[in-house]
């Protein structure tokens, strides 16, 4: 007799955490430092904060065990929804359509889970949300079975410094400090890299303390909510916005709820999906929104997506993170203009770094990054990989030493994919999946910039040869 | 002002549905195929049955919309579960310590979400439970927002024939045929290697009829639940065992409730843990058990898991299915004895196939299968592709040469991992992860075979040298 059951999110991902990178005690520690490090970094440059951020790691009780705590100057969690952000899985400011780190609402979550099955002991977070003058603080775990927060101690008290306003958070866990740690000071810094406009202190288990300095004060602009656009819609995603609509015909909630859309498209889509205009959107049926749908896909008139509402990095402070952490003889930076992938639109933003302290090697130094995030694992499964080996091995392709380079050398090439949806290979967020649009996108970003390159060592040789006449 | 809230899980997989391989209409057809297949043989084979498996995919309607259709001769599914077990995510059969196909209770239930989003039908679902005499069916769809079923249709008949029993699931979904089709074709192939003991009618859109004839009565033997090692547990996992135990002292507990651990080691572990065996397990605190899993660790008295209750396929199986596909000239197999995995037994199994009618090629073809499911996606980030490109081209490696081969050869190699726990890097199943005790499994089994073959092409090779004389 089969035993059927349900379980709940916190159950199915703490059953199932090597989906999400927590797989053992090397990548759970690096794992965590990176989600409450994203965490940190969404709650300041996403809102025009200059990021300070402080990270330890400290060794705490038993052989293996460690404390680690990231405090940040963000904007703060309003109380009254921290146990649930960080007790319940799949809870999150972040279910919008904007571009930011934090897509899932599960990140801080594994930490937890991680945490309280290692070692039982709470995450302790502490906040003053801006405008608030005071600290609250919680020290919660999560109820597995019923997915929904345990809050062991909570309070409040004045905050000393009436400005102050931003996040700790701490957790006790196990972890394989020697195994991991090359691997989490590449982590940071990477981070230093795409964000040299923030200030980051990193003290590690040994005692060493590295001080990454704003090198900028230059930010990104920030990302913005927007509208799904059609060609990223179906019959649920229309169902749910129907939902909540205030529009009172359907030609109305077309133009106010979707993006690219204006009265003369949408009259001819409804046409096309024979529908009146003036339909409530509340009463149409199934068939009806499957049309709908089809219509969406079939009218070649509508714009693709703009991409103002995405908030890429921008050449100048690619080129000043390159040049703070890699000193290199030569830098530059590209950023595409916005380009398309199922509805959603996307940027991909290259860099290039040359020569300097950057040591020579056979193969390029690649730099992956997906909205800000330093992607560090499963590189041959991402999609930069791919485009940077047909670039470098496809007997059809142009080679590196069509642009003066050749192996050994002092090279390292970074590509930043920035969306309101990145196609991540997993919920661990290590790699991205070779989507053709976006392939093409990195292909004519990293052209771009080998041919500034070549320019480069091109004059570079001519000085060389001049100079030893 | 952050907007929080929580989603549900049906939210969560149909807003990430890429993660369990449904980005596409290409790769939608493709994994829906998967599921319902892989269901029906977890139905059969698991349960002593030969499977009887009939596929459909047939255009319905509109362009690009198709019906696909499923049918097995399993243990059907009692209709008290039926609407949870095809409307409600995170709901299943399989959260139990058995060797399965399925693990985490959201397959089917990612194509319902799939085809409803893109054509508004509900899933179709028929089944006779083995020793009812009634065939039950629904019609379901999921709502998506509170993740339960959503029934349009329920009912029964007398079932025709007393003795029959099974399941038929239908689904219409949006699909691009043209590009899924070689992949779709080829995983009934490898399917069919895997499970010789299956007859499989395969009838595609374009009016084709695929007859996989069952090449053998042979069944491996079925799996079976087994307990926890504790070496797999955790806190939380202890936590959840103690809720359920009947057990009435720590002592008794660990005895009954975990697999290895007999009278002494258990005493002896609760010694290093200071923990009286007489304790009641609904007593113990936190930090007791956080003890609990350290003795756990640090004894080193305890028996790795045996492997008993794993269901390999064997190697006459492997055999018989590599010839009735591949028809090759030479074939052999070899199936290892059970390793262990943080606390969970695994078998690797491997077989080789030479010439006959394998076509040369630059590079072997590589056949992967975790639980007896055939891998076909994400080749490059898989642990059997590591291993074989480790042997094929390190330095410090054997090469193929060493083995009589030469490329382009015609040779395809077989690998085959079962546990309780497979490393999968994704939902979707694809690949993975390369965990070091597998891969040294994977070596041992390949080069294990390769020995063999090259005593073969050896013989050969002398056998010719002799007749042209
Ligand atoms: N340091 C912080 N400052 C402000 N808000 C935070 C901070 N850390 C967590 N949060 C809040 O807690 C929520 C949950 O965080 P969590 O990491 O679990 O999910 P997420 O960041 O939304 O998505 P992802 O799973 O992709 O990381 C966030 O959406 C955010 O609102
Ligand atoms: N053809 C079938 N015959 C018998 N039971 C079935 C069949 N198809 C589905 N089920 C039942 O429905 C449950 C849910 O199926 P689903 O594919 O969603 O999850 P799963 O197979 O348990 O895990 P996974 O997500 O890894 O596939 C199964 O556990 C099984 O009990
Ligand atoms: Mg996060
Ligand atoms: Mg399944």
């Amino acid at each position: 007799v089969a035993e059927f059951k349900g379980i709940s999110p916190a159950q199915f991902f703490y059953k199932n955490k090597q989906l999400a990178g927590f797989q053992n005690r090397v990548r759970a520690l690096y794992q965590t430092i990176r989600e409450l490090v994203e965490n940190a970094l969404d709650a300041t440059d996403t809102h025009m904060i200059l990021p300070t951020i402080k990270v330890d790691i400290t060794p705490d009780g038993e052989d293996g065990v460690f404390r680690i705590t990231v405090e940040d100057n963000g904007i703060g969690i309003p109380p009254e929804h921290i146990p649930n952000a960080f007790g319940r899985v799949l809870y999150s400011s972040k279910y919008v359509l904007r571009q930011t780190r934090g897509t899932f609402g599960l990140g801080v979550k594994m930490a937890v889970l991680y945490a309280q099955s290692e070692t039982g002991s709470p995450v302790e977070v502490y906040s003053t949300p801006i405008g608030r003058k005071r600290v609250f603080h919680y020290k919660i775990k999560i109820d597995i079975e019923k997915n929904v927060p345990i809050i062991l101690e909570e309070g409040s008290y004045p905050s000393g410094d009436a400005r102050w306003h931003g996040t700790r958070v701490s957790i006790r866990l196990t972890g394989d400090w020697g195994r991991a740690k090359n691997k989490i000071y590449e982590y940071f810094k990477r981070t230093a890299i795409i964000v040299p406009y923030s200030e980051i202190v990193f003290s590690d288990p040994e005692g060493n303390i590295f001080y990454f300095e704003r090198a900028t004060t230059k930010l990104p602009r920030p990302p913005r909510v927007t509208k799904p656009h059609p060609h990223g819609a179906d019959i649920e995603l229309i169902n749910d916005m129907i939902k909540n609509t205030k529009a009172r015909t359907i030609k109305d909630f077309l133009i106010k709820e979707f993006q690219s859309i204006g009265e003369v498209t949408a009259r001819k889509i409804l046409e096309l999906a024979g529908i009146k205009p003036s339909t409530p959107p509340k009463s149409l049926k199934t068939h009806q929104i499957e049309r709908l749908v089809r219509a969406f896909r079939s009218f070649k008139g509508i714009r693709p997506p703009r991409g103002d509402h995405l908030s890429p990095i921008g050449e100048d402070i690619i080129k000043i993170g390159l040049k703070a952490i890699l000193k290199p003889e030569y830098v530059d930076a590209v950023t595409r203009r916005p380009a398309v992938h199922e509805g959603h639109a996307f940027i991909v933003e290259a860099g290039i770094a040359y020569g300097g302290a950057i040591k020579s090697s056979d193969t390029p130094l690649l730099l992956r990054y997906a909205n800000k995030i330093p992607l560090l694992y499963d590189e041959t499964a991402d999609v930069s990989y791919k485009v940077l080996w047909k670039i470098s091995t496809s007997k059809d392709r142009l080679d590196w030493s069509q642009y003066e380079v050749s192996f050994p050398a002092p090279i390292a090439v970074l590509v930043h994919i920035c969306s309101t949806k990145i196609p991540y290979k997993g919920v661990g967020k290590e790699s991205i999946a070779d989507v053709p649009e976006i392939e093409r996108e990195i292909e004519a970003a990293l052209r771009h910039l080998l041919r500034g390159l070549k320019r480069y060592l091109l004059k570079k040789k001519k000085e060389m040869e001049e100079s030893s006449r």
